[in-house]
């Protein structure tokens, strides 16, 4: 079977999702528990995706930053 | 839209493509920008003129990882393209990721659909939340009209709608799973999950998921047609069976069978009988109930042939039922049947009504 992802590659590729899509501030996260600031912001990727908002990387929330995509944040100040 | 509604304050609209990706022909990347700039032109008053030089409005191109905006992209697969918003300098611009693969249909990124999205960024609009609309964020690849209800009402709204309308035929925008009016299609069990379809989508309910989650059929299953009629899973064989039409499908997990579609005449069902309104297999006598308008017939799963003495009347079997069935569910001993925005609960040993709930109450609404 294919070794599952670590936990450390998903909060990467989370971080770096939310980074683009979601204006995530840089050099604000802790590195074992997940900041406000990265809770918050999963939060509003998982209500705009109609997912259920727990602030937490779950597998559906992950499958869904996985998926191909268009480039525009989905929200977030356009300036 | 994005904040402030911004949008091109002339509806004369100029773009230019300042390279093309050699994955295509040029006059296909050629066809596929002006079919997907027409889609928008058919619903707004808007008209797009091609520049072979200068600075247009929206300005097209083709780029791998950082490629001028400092707005890198990150190889194949992941992000796909975007766009600026209207305005001044980059405003519309729009950026295809050289990294994919694209093409004219199906079989890599289609163009038409990524550029006609990406447009839609370039013409005002932000992305949608509603997964059947075009500017849904998420790529999905879908044969016909492009565009939905919610894509045509947010351009609108920016522009106005266009005053020589060409006939065009909206995708409908996702049902509301809470509409106290909802209907279903078809339900079935799909190993311990529940796969509801409504329209040319299905929601998944899981366990261990306290949300149903909401998907278009063709971005799971490209080749079963957009309306399932019933659907049924055999779970001692593993297989779930779909019904739209007189064809039918298998899949084994999610997985497609092959050998499928097969005619829902191989059941034994007569000719005349052109769609199956609902089906559900009752785990304890290893028979499919398939109701068809006002009856229903009985399909053995083990001899794989079609009881003698059917159809039978609905309304006959299952008294305080309506005579039609939208679809049926069956959980240890009960039938539950769907008939517009009514659930029935049918004890099947007892031969009553035991409960009458909302459609969507399965949703949790």
């Amino acid at each position: 079977l294919p070794l599952p992802a670590t936990d450390t590659d998903n909060r990467l590729l989370a971080e770096k999702y939310l980074r683009r899509y979601y204006g995530l501030p840089t050099g604000l996260l802790g590195s074992r528990k997940s900041s406000d600031a990265m809770q918050t912001k999963i939060k509003e990727m998982q209500s705009f995706f109609k997912l259920k908002v727990t602030g937490k990387l779950d597998d559906n929330t992950l499958e869904l930053m996985e998926m191909a995509r268009c480039g525009v944040p989905d929200i977030g100040e356009y300036n | 839209h994005f904040p402030r509604d911004i949008k091109w304050q002339n509806n004369n609209v100029t773009f230019r493509i300042v390279n093309y990706t050699p994955d295509l022909k040029k006059s296909d990347v050629d066809r596929a920008i002006r079919n997907a700039l027409n889609v928008w032109s058919d619903v707004t008053p808007l008209t797009f003129k091609k520049l072979h030089a200068g600075i247009a409005d929206i300005m097209i191109g083709f780029g791998t990882k950082e490629h001028g905006d400092f707005n890198p992209f990150d190889g194949p697969d992941g992000l796909l393209a975007h766009a600026y918003p209207p305005g001044n300098g980059i405003g519309g611009d729009t950026h295809f990721d050289e990294d994919e693969h694209w093409s004219k249909d199906s079989t890599a990124y289609n163009l038409f659909l990524v550029a006609t999205h990406e447009f839609g960024h370039a013409l005002g609009l932000s992305h949608s939340s509603d997964p059947g609309a075009l500017m849904y964020p998420i790529y999905n690849y879908a044969r016909g009209y492009p565009l939905a209800e919610d894509d045509i009402e947010g351009i609108q709204s920016l522009y106005g709608p266009n005053p020589n309308p060409r006939k065009v035929k909206p995708k409908p925008d996702a049902p509301n799973k809470c509409d106290p009016m909802l209907s279903f299609d078809a339900v079935t069990e799909l190993r311990g999950e529940t796969i509801i379809f409504k329209d040319r989508f299905y929601w998944r309910l899981h366990p261990q998921m306290p949300e149903p989650e909401q998907t278009l059929i063709k971005s799971t299953w490209p080749t079963i047609p957009n309306k399932v009629d019933a659907a049924y899973e055999n779970p001692e064989k593993d297989v779930v069976i779909i019904f739209s039409g007189i064809r039918m499908w298998a899949l084994n997990g999610y997985n497609l069978v092959e050998g499928y579609p097969k005619y829902i005449h191989k059941l034994g069902l007569p000719k005349t009988v052109r769609e199956i309104d609902a089906a559900v297999y009752i785990r304890d006598t290893g028979k499919t109930l398939l109701f068809v308008e006002e009856e229903y017939w009985s399909y053995d799963e083990n001899t794989g042939t079609m009881d003698s003495g059917y159809p039978r009347s609905i309304e006959d079997d299952f008294p305080g039922m309506d005579d039609e069935v939208d679809a049926a569910a069956y959980h240890y001993g009960y039938l539950y049947f769907f008939h517009e925005h009514v659930q029935y609960e049918y004890s099947y040993s007892s031969r009553k009504v035991m409960r009458i709930l909302r459609t969507n109450s399965i949703l949790n609404c």
